[in-house]
């Protein structure tokens, strides 16, 4: 475990306990979209088959169940809790899904490390944590406000797949055969989707204005 | 290999 990663991880980790927090104490997600966050919970539901039958170290274990709880939490909140589903922007949210779900499905069947279900499974899961954001950036140019819940959440988002590609980066010069084209290329995609964000987002912050997003 | 490197990344 590099210090990269760890950073990476604990990014992460805040980004999602930062939102769920905000949800549950504001009792509000407005601005937040439903389908990235039904995205996410699907990427956390399909990489973290293993959970039970592949043990790898008690932090690997502990973190993703609370990736899964955080992740599935914040739907439950937007979709069933009597408040804060009222706050939920629905005629913005319009992304179809399904249409990146399909295609990262696909993709996963024919480029993955081994065609067994729980690879086929994981690929899945890369490939569509690489494209889940989408629905927020989109919601986020629709609605032109972003106020601190959805800037904080896809600012720390955006920070821990820099932060990852530093570990592989670390990983590739310090361990040998430490090859995934996988995670690296679809990493890549990912981190790529939130530079146009992180240039607007730190242009807003240095001008001291309030963040807008090209139409 | 590195193909079935164990999945120790979150």
């Amino acid at each position: 475990m590099n210090l990269f990663r760890l950073a990476g991880d604990m990014t992460h980790l805040v980004s999602v306990v930062v939102l769920l927090l905000k949800i549950h104490t504001i009792k509000s997600c407005a601005g937040v979209s439903l389908k990235t966050q039904e995205l996410y919970a699907l990427v956390f539901a399909a990489r973290y088959l293993d959970l039970f039958v592949h043990f790898v170290s008690l932090y690997n274990t502990v973190m993703k169940l609370v990736f899964l709880a955080s992740s599935f939490s914040i739907v439950w909140y937007m979709r069933k809790h009597k408040i804060v589903r009222r706050t939920y922007d629905r005629e913005h949210d319009t992304f179809r899904h399904h249409f990146i779900v399909l295609p990262c499905l696909v993709l996963a069947l024919l480029i993955n490390e081994r065609f067994t279900f729980r690879e086929v499974m994981w690929a899945f899961s890369i490939y569509l944590e690489a494209v889940a954001i989408l629905p927020q950036l989109v919601l986020l140019q629709r609605t032109r406000n972003i106020d601190n819940l959805t800037g904080q959440y896809v600012f720390f988002l955006g920070a821990y797949r820099v932060l990852y590609i530093l570990n592989w980066i670390y990983r590739y010069f310090t361990e040998p055969h430490f090859v995934h084209w996988i995670s690296w290329i679809a990493g890549i995609v990912q981190t790529v989707l939130y530079a146009d964000f992180f240039y607007y987002y730190i242009i807003s912050w240095k001008n001291n204005v309030k963040l807008e997003l090209p139409a | 290999g590195c193909l079935d490197a164990p999945k120790d990344e979150l």
